[in-house]
C-alpha cells in the first residue's frame, strides 16, 4: 500500500491511498484503502492515509476517527493518530500504521510493525525517508 | 480559507514486517521511489498547485515503481492476479473518490480521482470501474504490467502454506 497526504499553500488537505491488497486474498475482497473514512480521509483541519491490515482499520473506521478527534474534539494530531494506530487497532488484533497531516502543518506517522516506509518534506524542500521503527 | 500555509507532503509506502537484513540495492531504490515522490509532489505545491495534485503525483510515482504494493508490483490474489483499489479525498469540500478491483488501470489513484471529479458516484468496483477509466480516457495496460516475479513468489509461499487467506496481508 502507498499513500499521501498534502497542505498546500491555500490551507488546503487532499489524501489519497493506492494498494494492490492483500497477498492471496479471495472472493473480492476489498481492504481499508478504498474506503472512504477507514484509509482514506480529508476534511478541513486533519488528513490521513493508512496502511495495514484493512479489515481492522475498516472496523475502526481509522482515518474519519483519526480526524474527528482531532476536529471535534480537539485532540492533538500526535494523540489522536497514536491512540487510534497504536492502541485502538492492536487492541481489536491488527497492526500497521498510517500518515496524518493537520491544517497547520503538524505531521503524525505512527506504526505498531517492524517499519513502515515513509518520508515527508516541508518548507525547506529537503526530502526525508524513513523506513524503520527507530529512524 | 484565504492564507499562506507552508506547503507539506507526507508519504508512506506500506508497513509490516521490513527485515533489516533487506536487500541493500531493494533497499536503496525503494528509498530512491519514496524521494522522488517527494520531489515531484513537493514541486507542484510550490508552484501553488492544490494538494491533492501533489498527491496525486506522489502516489503515481510509487504505482510505477515495483517495490511497493501498487500499482506495478501490487501482490497477487488467491487466482493469480492482480486487482487494485485506491481513494482520494479532498479536505475542502468533502469531495471523494474511490475504486475497487481493478485490474487493468495502470494507476488507480489517477481513476480514484477521475470518480470524485467526473462522477456523481463516490466508488466504482471491477468491469464498471474499468469502463469508467476508458470513458475518461485513463490509461489502461495489459494486466501482465503489474507482475514481478517477487510477488508471484510470495503468493507460491502463501499457496503452500496454506494458512487461508486471513493470515496473508499486504
Amino acid at each position: 500500500t502507498v499513500g499521501a497526504v498534502a497542505l498546500d499553500r491555500r490551507g488546503y488537505l487532499a489524501a489519497g491511498t493506492s494498494t494492490g491488497g492483500m497477498n492471496d486474498k479471495r472472493w473480492g475482497r476489498v481492504g481499508d484503502s478504498a474506503i472512504i473514512g477507514a484509509g482514506t480521509y480529508a476534511d478541513a483541519h486533519c488528513a490521513v492515509s493508512g496502511t495495514g491490515w484493512g479489515e481492522f482499520y475498516i472496523r475502526a473506521m481509522a482515518a474519519h476517527t483519526i480526524c474527528m478527534k482531532v476536529s471535534t474534539l480537539n485532540e492533538s494530531l500526535q494523540r489522536a493518530a497514536t491512540d487510534v494506530i497504536n492502541r485502538d487497532i492492536p487492541a481489536m488484533g491488527g497492526s500497521g500504521g498510517a500518515i496524518a497531516l493537520d491544517a497547520s502543518g503538524t505531521i503524525a506517522m505512527p506504526f505498531n510493525t517492524d517499519g513502515m516506509y515513509r518520508g515527508w518534506i516541508t518548507a525547506d524542500g529537503i526530502p526525508h525517508v524513513a523506513i524503520y521503527a527507530d529512524e | 480559507m484565504m492564507q499562506t500555509a507552508t506547503p507539506i507532503l507526507v508519504i508512506h509506502g506500506g508497513a509490516g514486517v521490513i527485515k533489516r537484513d533487506m536487500n541493500r540495492a531493494k533497499e536503496k531504490a525503494a528509498h530512491a521511489a519514496l524521494v522522488r515522490a517527494l520531489q515531484e509532489g513537493h514541486a507542484l505545491l510550490k508552484l501553488g498547485r492544490p494538494a491533492i495534485d501533489a498527491v496525486m503525483a506522489a502516489i503515481v510515482v510509487l504505482e510505477d515503481d515495483p517495490h511497493f504494493n501498487a500499482g506495478k508490483g501490487s501482490v497477487f490474489t488467491h487466482d493469480g492476479k492482480n486487482e487494485m483499489d485506491a481513494a482520494v479525498m479532498e479536505g475542502d469540500g468533502l469531495r471523494a473518490g474511490a475504486v475497487a478491483g481493478v485490474a487493468q488501470v495502470k494507476n488507480p489513484i489517477l481513476l480514484a480521482r477521475a470518480v470524485m471529479e467526473y462522477s456523481p458516484h463516490v466508488m466504482l468496483i471491477g468491469d464498471g470501474a474499468e469502463a469508467f477509466a476508458k470513458e475518461r480516457g485513463i490509461a489502461s495496460v495489459d494486466p501482465s504490467y503489474f507482475r514481478t516475479e517477487e510477488r508471484w513468489q510470495q503468493r507460491q509461499r502463501a499457496l503452500k502454506e496454506d494458512t487461508g487467506p486471513t493470515e496473508h496481508f499486504g
